[in-house]
């Protein structure tokens, strides 16, 4: 392969990424064209709306997070993306029929718990581990 | 995808789809799939009578806002077991932290040989295991019984407050006994004891037929047995909020094999 042509090296910075530019914790990322990133959306499941407030004791409702965006090279605008990623949508780019594009999601799990009441009137704690989506990335 | 009167906009402003009967129940049993119930629990007595004051339900419910604090600062804090004299509220310990599961269980039977019966005096309790979640295994767990102040003429007094597993009975002796916990304390003292009885609930989850209960007693520095009651310890008599009960911590077997749905 032929040495690419020397490029001046962007002048460096400790200036912290844009805020808007975490994925997972603020509404409305688009990228440059409009195509909304990988982010976290959340779909809130109410236990009230379910009829369960007569034996779920804690929480009310669940936080259903989930991963939804595209994963589109350049993933700049995505930056909990993995190395191999990044490889992938570059791959995509040559061979979009061969290869698909890098996976949108979860890259933080984090636990949840719900307290509730069996039929004997026991009282069950019950912890969730790896449940709850914390951030999300391209895979 | 749906229109019309099946959706609807909500509060945060996106489109909500309004489900139907069938996706209810389909919601539903996935929820339930995943707590790992196979059906809705239906308990047995009325909701209105049962949470707010009674004593097993009132410490679950701080050790749930204990364990959601520590899962929304993610720490992993180890502190001692729960063990010792204590107040109602638990702390975030490591048996909590390490636990998947944690049961509280209902006292169901409360036998007593009282101040009518010959020495030495003692109390009963049973509690039923039979609904404990399978493919677990127990890592502690605790018998919780509130001290009042009692009818001592000296409260500065020693008492022994020994606990034991119910090995056997017998119908012509006594029954065979195994030593779980003994605490020392002053007579005039008053709040929860906490008692460790792992060694039981292991033995009861190996087979049902070893579930005889615990038994309790009191003596005091030179040996005399005391009624339970006549100390200030409280059974299925005293107020809901101070009422006996049982607590035990599981964690989840690491099997690979899952149950397909």
């Amino acid at each position: 392969a032929a040495k690419p042509p020397r490029r001046r090296q962007p002048k460096k910075t400790n200036d912290l990424p844009h805020p808007n530019k975490l994925p997972g914790i603020f509404d409305d990322v688009h990228a440059a064209d409009g195509r909304q990133v990988c982010r976290r959306h959340e779909l809130y499941v109410s236990f009230q709306d379910l009829g369960w407030l007569d034996w779920v004791i804690a929480p009310q409702g669940y936080s259903a997070y989930y991963c939804e965006g595209e994963c589109a090279f350049p993933l700049d605008s995505c930056m909990n993306a993995t190395n191999h990623a990044i490889l992938q949508s570059l791959v995509h780019l040559m061979k979009p029929e061969a290869v698909p594009k890098a996976c949108c999601a979860p890259t933080k799990l984090s636990a949840t718990s719900v307290l509730y009441y069996d039929s004997n009137n026991n009282v069950i704690l019950k912890k969730h581990r790896n449940m709850v989506v914390k951030s999300c990335g391209c895979h | 995808t749906g229109t019309g009167p099946r959706r609807r906009f909500h509060a945060a402003g996106f489109l909500q789809r309004r489900l139907s009967g069938g996706e209810r129940r389909e919601v539903q049993r996935e929820i339930l799939a995943v707590l790992g119930l196979p059906g809705r629990p239906r308990p047995r007595t009325p909701a209105a009578s049962r949470a707010p004051a009674a004593a097993a339900p009132l410490f679950m419910l701080e050790l749930y806002r204990a364990v959601a604090g520590e899962e929304e600062e993610e720490e992993e804090v180890s502190r001692p077991v729960l063990t010792g004299f204590s107040t109602q509220s638990p702390q975030p310990g490591s048996a909590v932290s390490r636990a998947d599961t944690v049961v509280s269980l209902v006292n169901m039977v409360e036998q007593d040989r009282d101040i009518f019966s010959p020495r030495p005096y003692w109390k009963e309790f049973r509690f039923d295991l039979t609904q404990v979640p399978a493919g677990e295994s127990v890592t502690a767990a605790e018998f919780r019984i509130y001290k009042a102040r009692g009818v001592t003429r000296h409260p500065n007094n020693t008492l022994h407050v020994s606990i034991y597993e119910i090995a056997a009975e017998h119908s012509n002796r006594e029954s065979d006994l195994f030593l779980l916990d003994v605490q020392d304390l002053r007579a005039g003292t008053e709040g929860w004891l906490v008692f460790d009885v792992t060694a039981a609930s292991n033995h009861w989850l190996v087979d049902r037929k070893y579930n005889l209960g615990l038994r309790l007693y009191v003596e005091t520095d030179d040996g005399h047995s005391i009624d339970p009651g006549s100390a200030g310890l409280l059974g299925r008599r005293g107020p809901r909020s101070k009422q006996p009960f049982m607590v035990t911590f599981f964690r989840a077997s690491p099997s690979p094999a899952r149950v397909s749905r």
